[in-house]
Parts: C-alpha cells; structure tokens; sequence
C-alpha cells in the first residue's frame, strides 16, 4: 500500500487541499484511498464533511492507545472509494504525550499494518511542523509530496525539509522514503513575482519539481465549506483539471502499483 | 512597555506579515519597537534582511541558557527605532528540551525585563502552533493580535484559541492577557466568497474585529524578498497604508500608552 506523507512545515501552502484532491482524485479512478488526518487542526476531516468533535475514536485513540486500531477509526466520506481516518484537536496533546515513549517515531508505521490489505493507496495530511506526528508520517510513508506555496520563504524551508528526509531515511531503516516531488502551489500566471518564483524553483530543483501545478483558483478556496472535493463541488473548474493532471502525472511514473 | 503577541496557529494567514509591518509602521512614527522572532521558521528575521544562520546568539540562548538575556541577542535593522531579537532553526529544539521543564511558559515574560527600559513596545511573531513557544508569547504578552485569513478554515481554529487565551489568563495571574482585536488579511474585496465571510466573521464578534483590514496585494508578498518592511519597499502601495491603517486604530484607543 503506497503511503504519501504531504508534507511541509510551512503554514498555509497547501497540504490539506493537497491531501484531499489528490486522495479524491485517486479515488475517481477506483483507487481505494485512506486519507488519514494528521493534524489536530483537522482541516482534512472538516474538509470532507465531517465533523471532528462528532468523532468518539480517531487517530488519537489509534496512537495513544493499544486496544484502538487504525482500522477502527475509519469512517467512509461522501466520495466513493475514499475513507477517512479523522481526528480532532485532542491529538494536540499527543506531541506531549508521545515525547517520552521509546519508539514514538514508529506509531504510525505500525498502525499502517492494520489497513493495508483494505487499500491501495494511504495518504496523510500532516501538520505545519517538523514534529512528532509528522515524523510518525515520514518513517511511516512510502512516499512525500511536498506542496510548495510561491512565495519568497519557499526555499528556506526547504533545505531543512529535505535534510529531515535524509536524517529519517538513515535512522529508521529500512525507511525507503522517496521524494515524489515539489509541487508547486498558489501559482499565479498573471504576475512576474509568481513566474519567477517558479522558474527559480525549477533551476534548482530540476526534475523534482512536479510538472503539473496548482493554480491559485477560488473553487479550491471554496470547496471545503461544501465539504467536498473540488471535483464533485466545482468539477470543470481549473484546480479540479489541476488535481487531476497531478494524480496522471503521479501514475505516469513506471515504478507506481 | 505594551508586548503585543501575533498569534494563529493556523498557518500562512499572515502572522510575520503583521509582525513585520506593524513594528516598522510604529516605528515609523518614533516608538522604538523590539520585534521578536519566536518562530524556528525565522521568517521575521529573513523578512528584515537578517541572515537567521549568521547570528551567534539568538532568542533560542536567551530562553535556554542562563547567562544570555534578551538584552544581548538583540540586532538592530534597516529600519530606524526598530531592534530584532533574531532565531533560527535551533529554537526548533526548544519545544522539546523545555518540556520537562517547570516554569517553562515564564521564560519569555522573566527575559522580558530585561527589555522594558529600551522599548515603548514589543511585538512577538510566533509559530502555526499552540505549543511552548506560543504560550510563551501569550504568558509573556499584555495584548494579542489574531490575523485570520478570510477562507473557510478560519473560525474553527478561532474558538480554540479564544480558549487558550481564557486558559493563560486563568492559569498565570497576574497575566491580563488581552485580545487587541482580530484582524482579516489576504481580504480581496472582488469576490463574494471573501465578502460572504467577513461579514460572518464580523456578525460572529463585532467590535473584536479591526475595522482595519489586510488586503491581498502583490507588494506584500514581495517585500520580504527585498528583506525590507513593505512600508519602504512600497510606501505608495494598499499593503503599505492598511497597516499604517492598523497602527493608528490601535493608537486610536484611549487605553494606549
Ligand atoms: N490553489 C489554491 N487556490 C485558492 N485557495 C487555496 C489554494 N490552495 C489552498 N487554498 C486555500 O488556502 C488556505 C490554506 O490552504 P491549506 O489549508 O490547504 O494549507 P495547509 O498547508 O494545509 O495549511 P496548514 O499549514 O495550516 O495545515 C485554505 O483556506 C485553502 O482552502
Ligand atoms: N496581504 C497579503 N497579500 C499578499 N501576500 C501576503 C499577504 N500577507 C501575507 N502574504 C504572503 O503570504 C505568505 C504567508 O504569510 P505569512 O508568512 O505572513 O503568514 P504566517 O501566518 O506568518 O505563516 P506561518 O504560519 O508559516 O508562520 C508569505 O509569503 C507572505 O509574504
Ligand atoms: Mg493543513
Ligand atoms: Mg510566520
């Protein structure tokens, strides 16, 4: 089960509009797809409709406590072949909690185990940070995509970013976390500063750097007050177009199941 | 001397931007202003023109170590009247080396004094995060300003960090901790979603809402990359006088020093 960690500890460039339209995206396809919610500020969760307070077991109960299992936390969502596994701001204080525990790193790694005969595809939305629950999801992952606002901080994250990457792969093995790719997001056609952004992005990471982008669209904006993807909320609008070329681009590369 | 935290832990929805600006436009009007950087991200001190990795001292030794106060780690800037207290990366570690630590939400507020006779006023970028350092912030501040992006996100986080700020002011007295006001950024007045949501926010809290708000302009987003306030890099532009705009709201309140 290919498990992508959409990660970057910046705030606001993307992660769970990431998570979510991809995951739907796939799941278009008939990909059977768990998005898990990662980030006590549940935005994942809200953004499909469910409400995080409703929820009585959630990712929380799955790492902080042995009788839950991952498997147990799920919940289907309005889109056919997507689940969720929810959580709310309760796993705030897992940061806390977990900073003790021998082996706090690999929760998550062994959590996945449960769920994945029923899936195809994992993926999780992690929070803007470089802590414990987003190592849970990097040691747990097959695979990161790193969402990438174009804006003047985008580099500076980067480079400890992707130093984290390494640090995870040497650490946990056999961790074989790769790289999926940067993708560029909140891409504005129209402006100098957006294009050159762009271009600088390309000329120092190559090949890393998704061809497809996320235009800056209203749609997307919009989508999660509906509590759907935009593909069912705005299905002919440009973010939708968007977060399908990613998911073909995605399974244009040959070494995907 | 008034300590203004600028807290969310929503990501990206314009906290350093505020921090940046508003300092420079009190010190503009002759405050001496100390901006401090308590993100590990350190976009303040990059945003200032201040190289984070080239500073042999910084908020993180300030709050640490013993020997190093506030006082010594502070750096002027391009702008005149206003200091930096710079981080790095390295204040990453703090969340996790202070946690054992009895005391750790005073550390701010103790490294405050040492201040308080070389500034009128204080104002502390902090992290997407509700954890130590924010608490710090809050524990250590006499008023909070919230920047709330106008998108679908923005209430849910709201409730819980109105919570926090009660929690803190229970929980350390004599904090008297207050909520200066919220403010809406990346506003764009052309769209019915952006509209639709100011006026719920606005109908949600009243007079908590700046009548000030931080429209999404291009010059904005660029400063940073000429690591200068947008009050000199674009003097003439929208993002330049809505937060001169902001400062003179705040200074409009009779309670002001
Ligand atoms: N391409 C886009 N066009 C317009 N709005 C967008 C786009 N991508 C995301 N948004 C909106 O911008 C805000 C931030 O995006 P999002 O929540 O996906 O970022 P994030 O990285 O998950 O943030 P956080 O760090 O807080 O988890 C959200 O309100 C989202 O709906
Ligand atoms: N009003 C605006 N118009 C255009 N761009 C803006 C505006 N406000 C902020 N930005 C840009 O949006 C990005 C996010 O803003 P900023 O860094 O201030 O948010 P933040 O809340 O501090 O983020 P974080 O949670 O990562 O600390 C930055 O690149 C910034 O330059
Ligand atoms: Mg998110
Ligand atoms: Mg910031």
């Amino acid at each position: 089960m290919r498990t992508i960690a959409v990660v970057n500890q910046k705030g606001g460039c993307g992660k769970t509009t990431t998570a979510i339209n991809a995951s739907a995206a796939f799941a278009s396809l008939g990909y059977r797809v768990l998005l898990i919610d990662l980030d006590p500020q549940a935005h994942a969760t809200m953004g499909l409709g469910v409400d995080p307070d409703a929820q009585s077991r959630t990712v929380y109960e799955a790492l902080t406590n042995r009788g839950v299992s991952l498997s147990s936390v799920t919940t289907g969502t309005n889109i056919e072949w997507l689940d969720l596994a929810p959580c709310n701001v309760l796993l705030a204080g897992a940061e806390l909690e977990l900073s003790g525990v021998l082996g706090k790193e690999l929760l998550l790694a062994k959590e996945l185990m449960s769920v994945r005969e029923r899936y195809n595809l994992c993926v999780i939305d992690c929070p803007p940070s470089l802590g414990i629950l987003t190592l849970n999801a990097l040691v747990g992952g097959t695979d990161v995509i790193v969402p990438v606002q174009v804006h003047y901080y985008a580099l500076e994250g980067l480079k400890r970013l992707l130093e984290t990457v390494r640090i995870i792969r040497d650490r946990f093995p056999p961790c074989s976390l790769e790289i999926l790719g940067l993708l560029l997001t909140f891409v504005e056609d129209g402006t100098v500063f957006s294009r050159e952004i762009q271009q600088q992005m390309r000329g120092l990471f190559g090949q890393l750097v998704f061809d497809t982008v996320i235009h800056k669209t209203i749609r997307l904006a919009e989508a999660p007050s509906a509590g759907e993807s935009v593909l069912t909320y705005a299905p002919e609008s440009r973010g939708a177009a968007d977060y399908r070329s990613l998911v073909d681009e995605l399974l244009s590369d040959a070494v995907w199941t």
